[in-house]
């Protein structure tokens, strides 16, 4: 038991407690174990440090290192909460949290509201959505007038910026996703509810079951 | 062009995690 014991506590070294993380998130502790393993699988992709870079988090996206991608890059910078430009275990996991199909709706709604205020402000900016739908264009290899581009930028702000101060602030965003809950789409991830059996491998290096022995 | 602009968006592969969980 000494040598098993001694590897499980290699494996979790320097991580975010399992318990705790599970306690702050919508995963049970084996979901936890169960994302370690999968976090284990990224973040030594290219180099085997414990810790998830720009570069493995696109591999593990795209499978391949291609150039960067925008909306990648948006996903990684609101899961690197500390801005070291990595993802630690703990953020991995409060950062799919997000994504569970049981995390709050206003999660989702605030992640989904940064993840489209690309400079911070507190407002999505017409400048900015237009940015992103010139960046989705070009990796779809799409080619839409500019007129074109501005007749939706046109009809998505008038529909959402209600006070037509050009900015989309959280409350706009609020009642705005209230009328079109497609836009939360990408914020659920049913994959996450089976994590334990995409990843069966958890049951091996459980704490819990250390602990229970 | 009755096409909302999040809609649009929201279609990139960079928005899409459930890549994650695909095994190789």
């Amino acid at each position: 038991m000494g040598c098993f014991h001694s590897k499980v506590k290699k494996k979790l070294r320097g991580h975010e407690d399992p318990v705790v993380l599970a306690s702050q998130t919508a995963f049970s502790v084996s979901e936890v174990e169960a994302l370690f393993e999968l976090f284990k699988s990224i973040s030594s992709s290219v180099i085997d440090d414990g810790l998830i870079s720009k570069e493995e988090f696109q591999l593990a996206l795209f499978k391949n290192r291609k150039k960067e991608n925008l909306f990648a890059n948006r996903i990684f910078d609101l899961f690197d909460v500390k801005q070291k430009g990595l993802i630690d275990f703990g953020d991995f996991v409060r950062g799919l949290h997000v994504f569970h199909p049981n995390a709050p709706q206003e999660e989702k709604m605030n992640f989904s509201f940064k993840l489209y205020d690309l400079d911070g402000t507190g407002f999505i900016e017409r400048q900015e959505v237009k940015q992103m739908l010139i960046a989705l264009l070009c990796e779809s290899e799409m080619k839409l007038a500019d007129e074109t581009i501005e007749s939706i930028l046109d009809k998505t702000f008038v529909e959402a910026d209600t006070n037509q101060d050009g900015k989309i602030d959280k409350s706009e965003w609020q009642i705005f996703v209230g009328r079109n809950p497609s836009l939360l789409k990408i914020m659920t991830l049913p994959y996450l509810r089976d994590i334990t059996t995409t990843f069966p491998s958890f049951v091996f290096h459980s704490e819990v079951d250390e602990v229970a022995t | 062009t009755c096409l909302n602009a999040f809609d649009i968006i929201s279609l990139s592969p960079g928005f899409d995690l459930s890549s994650l969980f695909e095994k190789d």
